[in-house]
């Protein structure tokens, strides 16, 4: 099993910090601030990082593709094109291999998902968030989530959510939907849809090092307020485990289907016709 | 007494919030959002919001200059200068009237203190906070505040605050200092100190019109979590009272002693040598 999944979003949006509470590993490493000396760099860097990890029992190898300095500058136009290059990139390279004439095993380094991550404001999307959903939801599966959602009261992110559903209605931005299959059980198409009412989820992420310890001693993995703690894997503080659910359980099959059978099609067409 | 003070930060930052919880009065109207299909402004618009307050039974005229659209584009690049220019054609407007032949009382509309709300990211400034504040620190006393601190932990505060500090002294930024007077009483001093250790200030704001009720009956000003109540007065939870006391008691008269002594005088002899 493989998985190439891409985080987008301003810095400080806890994008590090949900991927290691994702897989529950630090994947990423801690980002360092740079010295107040240093150059900021002027564009957009693609990293991937690659992890092995255990997922119910399953291999699963992990590709995590991160976007630094996307919409750090004060001036970010054009910050998603080396963005939408990367995602374009991988289709040419998958295309090269299957023209081949002499053909081996495939190396699929496309992207399966991208996660964006939007400022918890209150208010809409930002202008940003608009510019680049709007060039990558026909390239790419796009998963939005409400970054940092500790920082919103319940009825705060109810409210967002809808916003966000109405933003995205009104600029044509199709974001990933779960299939539901005729063929699923009560159990799944139940979760299927919880899934899709939730959607964009509200994530909070929480240092896998750092844990608390509950009142009936169980471990928590969270954060820690003067004012309370907030369990990551507590469905009324956040939507972390439909997210969870979503990539590595129920969906990662239908993020590289949609991928494999759509949006790389949709992209060789056009290519081909060119 | 009169105080006019500025409010300049990214859309979604608590602005509106914090300023009624300062005066514990709905000053700032909700920020409506906008409808998606509406028109977003091209540059820095310029607000006067008056209000007539009452503060420790002495009559004060508040005068809040919001500036929304700051940082909100894509691009931001100069989104500076209205702001720049409105503090410059105050010190313009007063000159005018210290030098008109037959003075009447003067109208002073200069700008007293520029609270500018930095995001909660947990790493280091951005470009454009050193932007603007690199080019506002020397016309405006500058009062930087970390907005919506209930996102951040007791070490993320701390670690934060002590970057900003370190970012600041690196550019050459200089903020607001309480000043502290030889004449001033024990307690006095305490406080002073309390403050200038505090700077930059982690606040949270509250909607004055939702309160809580604390397990003794006491009604807090907040915002309630699943996993807790934030109390906006508690100084545990945030800086929010000495940012009040700092604003409103102790050091107002030094905010308009300075930009009256200090900044518009240096305004003045420069705009006399042109
Ligand atoms: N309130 C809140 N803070 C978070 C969350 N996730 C991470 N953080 C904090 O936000 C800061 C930036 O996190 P990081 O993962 O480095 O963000 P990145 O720059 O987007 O990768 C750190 O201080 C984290 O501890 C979250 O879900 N909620
Ligand atoms: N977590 C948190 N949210 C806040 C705080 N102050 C305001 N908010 C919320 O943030 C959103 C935007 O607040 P608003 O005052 O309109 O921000 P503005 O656009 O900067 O004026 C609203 O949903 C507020 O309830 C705060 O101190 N902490």
């Amino acid at each position: 099993f493989q998985l190439t999944a891409m985080v987008v979003g301003e810095s400080g949006l806890g994008k590090s910090t949900l991927i290691n509470t994702l897989f529950n590993l630090a994947i990423c490493p801690p980002r360092e601030s740079l010295h107040p000396a240093a150059e900021r760099p002027k564009t957009v860097a693609i990293d991937n990082i690659h992890a092995d990890i255990e997922e119910n029992g399953v291999r699963l190898r992990l590709t995590v593709v991160d976007t630094p300095g996307f919409g750090d500058l004060v001036n970010n136009g054009s910050c998603w094109d080396p963005i939408l290059k990367t995602i374009e990139d991988r289709y040419e390279a998958y295309l090269t291999q299957e023209n081949s004439v002499k053909r081996k095993k495939i190396i699929d380094t496309r992207i399966h998902a991208c996660i964006y991550f939007i400022q918890p404001s209150g208010h809409s999307l930002k202008q940003i968030d608009i510019e680049f959903m709007r060039r990558l939801h026909e390239k790419v599966n796009l998963i939005p989530v409400i970054a940092k959602a500790d920082t919103m009261t319940e009825d705060e992110v109810a409210d967002f959510k809808e916003r966000i559903v109405s933003d995205l209605a009104f600029h044509g931005i199709r974001i990933f939907q779960a299939p539901i299959y005729d063929e699923e059980d009560e159990e799944n198409i139940a979760e299927t849809e919880a899934i899709a009412r939730a959607i964009p989820f509200a994530v909070v992420g929480a240092d896998p090092t750092k844990t608390f310890r509950a009142s009936n001693g169980r471990l928590i993995r969270g954060r820690g307020y003067p004012w309370g703690i907030v369990d990551v894997d507590d469905p009324s503080h956040c939507d972390f485990i439909l997210l969870r659910r979503m990539l590595v359980h129920s969906h990662m099959e239908a993020l590289r289907e949609r991928t494999a059978d759509v949006l790389y099609e949709t992209w060789r067409t056009q290519r081909m016709l060119e």
